[in-house]
């Protein structure tokens, strides 16, 4: 559960820095 | 890779770091290497004097990272003129420290049976990357939150023509470790670390995208000064 929460922000992170 | 390096240690060309014209007929080119964690001054010395060479030694001011010699400087003597001689010099990260400008610069007095000589070189900041720079993922994205944005530096590398998996590997290979990678309307996002050998982390985003051989390189750090230094050495990895 803890590496799908990791997985999910690592993904939220990009996106964020993609369209910020 | 240099001449005789084992395979995956990056090692910058050599360049003269101290012209024979101004050392007596002393010439010394150099360059420096990490190797298994193990730090080494690369050296050819030249005697372009008329008469021969004895009683080398070596000797570092403080510098930025506590770099020295882990002992004293093997050259054969004597050296005779027109002779050359490749020298080795382990180093290690205890000596003192003093803050340098620019912080990768190191100045050493080099001494023969004619005189004593200075020069300054600068090492790349890569040989002070850690094997154990792999951060933890959840503490890589906490640390990421935490670091001021005005402690982040933005840098391009323009004309770089790798796709991200090779750059990675690249990078791993001088101790920058790929700790996530995403790919977000066609671009390759890695998320990498690495540790410099006083203790101080470097985060990095590589942002890569298929087509444009422009990266760009977001790095955030506590010690926002070494940034500069660390794409320095993104740069020159990538682009050997």
């Amino acid at each position: 559960e803890l590496e799908d929460g990791l997985d999910e922000a690592f993904s939220r992170l990009a996106e964020s820095r993609t369209n910020p | 890779n240099g001449v005789g390096m084992p395979l995956g240690s990056f090692c910058p060309p050599k360049t003269v770091w101290l012209p024979a014209m101004k050392a007596k007929g002393l010439e010394i080119s150099g360059t420096f290497v990490r190797h298994a964690g193990v730090i080494q001054m690369e050296m050819t010395i030249t005697n372009k004097a008329m008469s021969v060479m004895t009683g080398f030694a070596i000797q570092f001011n403080r510098n930025s990272f506590g770099l020295a010699p882990a002992g004293p400087i093997q050259v054969p003597s004597p050296l005779s003129p027109n002779q050359n001689i490749e020298v080795s010099l382990p180093l290690n990260t205890v000596g003192p420290v003093m803050k340098m400008e620019p912080l990768n610069n190191l100045q050493v007095a080099f001494k023969n049976n004619i005189d004593v000589f200075y020069f300054s070189c600068q090492y790349p900041i890569s040989v002070l990357f850690a094997e154990d720079g792999k951060m933890e993922r959840q503490v890589f994205l906490a640390t990421w939150k935490d670091i001021p944005n005005e402690n982040e530096s933005q840098f391009q590398i323009k004309d770089c023509h790798l796709n991200s998996d090779a750059a990675s590997n690249k990078l791993q290979s001088i101790n920058i470790f790929t700790i996530a990678e995403r790919t977000v309307d066609g671009q390759d996002m890695l998320y990498q670390s690495m540790k410099l050998t006083n203790g101080i982390w470097a985060l990095a985003e590589l942002k890569v995208q298929a087509g444009n051989p422009n990266y760009t390189v977001s790095l955030k750090c506590r010690a926002p000064e070494v940034s500069q230094c660390v794409f320095q050495s993104y740069e020159a990895v990538l682009k050997n």
